[in-house]
């Protein structure tokens, strides 16, 4: 009938859903993976990292992917460069210090986070000037 | 100081984009 129709936009959904995420992530609802990173067991969901990174889309995408539940990365990252980035896939916060950003920074580039290896060069390129 | 955060605002995009459906 060509009514003007309005839409109501909750700014803070997206955050608020991330937010939630990350709670069942932390009480192990709904996960449906590990990660086996350096030995250390990982819980996540699929969805996310597929979401979150380029080399999990290219795993878990595949049929193959559909029936793997638990996942070890051998000769991949380490777990102190890996669980800021799992941290950072459910939180958008990136946490980085000069002693941790290289291991984040290989992490990234195994994990196929572009941006994030971008930003991981702004922040020790920032760390080494005076 | 031990514990200080600075925070930094990263504007740009976060993550890759999950190409649409051809």
């Amino acid at each position: 009938d060509g009514a003007l129709g309005y839409v109501r936009e909750f700014t803070r959904h997206s955050s608020d859903v991330l937010g939630n995420l990350n709670e069942l992530r932390l009480r192990g609802i709904l996960t449906d993976v590990t990660l086996l990173v350096g030995g250390q067991p990982l819980r996540a969901h699929k969805a996310v990292l597929i979401a979150c990174s380029g080399f999990f889309y290219s795993i878990f995408r595949s049929r193959a992917g559909v029936g793997v539940d638990v996942l070890s990365l051998p000769g991949g990252p380490e777990a102190r460069g890996f669980a800021p980035l799992l941290d950072f896939m459910y939180t958008s916060r990136l946490r980085l210090s000069p002693a941790t950003a290289p291991a984040v920074l290989a992490a990234a580039t195994y994990l196929q986070m572009e941006h994030v290896v971008q930003a991981c060069h702004r922040f020790i390129q920032a760390s080494c000037e005076p | 100081q031990e514990g200080l955060v600075a925070t930094v605002k990263e504007a740009g995009r976060s993550i890759h984009e999950i190409p649409r459906e051809e």
